[in-house]
């Protein structure tokens, strides 16, 4: 199947992207670890990292994408989100990981582990929320 | 010369999902 153009790809998972961590540190995408996301939502004081484990991948009837199933958080509330198969999530403890690696190196050249059931992804939550 | 170019800067939290489903205070 013909590869679905970068654009349909946030700009920033591009291999070379500049971050910004919340105390104002430069990283490139590839280069940043757990501790990046965890210490960011520290300092943010709004934020706070939430886990969420893949429960199910299954395949979508939209072509290139998939239909992946989390477990969030404390309340382990069960959220489904539809992504195309190259779309980055970042694991903890292993780094970006996607349904698709082989695609996501290709068209964005970020290295990419393979996201199973079982991995725990970082996700965000508001401090606020109840 | 090379002509100074822009670079895009993207905050930290535009890279993970917000997929907490519950209601706001």
């Amino acid at each position: 199947a013909p590869l679905s153009p970068t654009s349909a790809l946030p700009p920033y998972f591009m291999k070379g992207s500049i971050i910004q961590l919340a105390d104002g540190e430069l990283k490139r995408v590839e280069d940043l670890r757990t501790e990046d996301f965890l210490q960011s939502a520290e300092v943010s004081g709004e934020l706070k990292i939430d886990s969420s484990t893949v429960e199910r991948i299954d395949t979508s009837r939209t072509p290139d994408a998939v239909i992946i199933q989390f477990s969030v958080g404390e309340h382990k509330a069960q959220v489904c989100v539809e992504v195309l198969v190259e779309y980055p999530f970042f694991v903890f403890g292993q780094g970006w990981s996607s349904c698709c690696p082989d695609r996501t190196t290709q068209l964005l050249a970020l290295s990419c582990a393979k996201l199973s059931v079982g991995d725990v992804c970082i996700s965000l939550t508001l401090k606020s929320l109840r | 010369n090379v002509e100074p170019r822009s670079v895009p800067v993207f905050p930290w939290h535009s890279l993970v999902p917000f997929l907490e489903t519950s209601q706001s205070n």
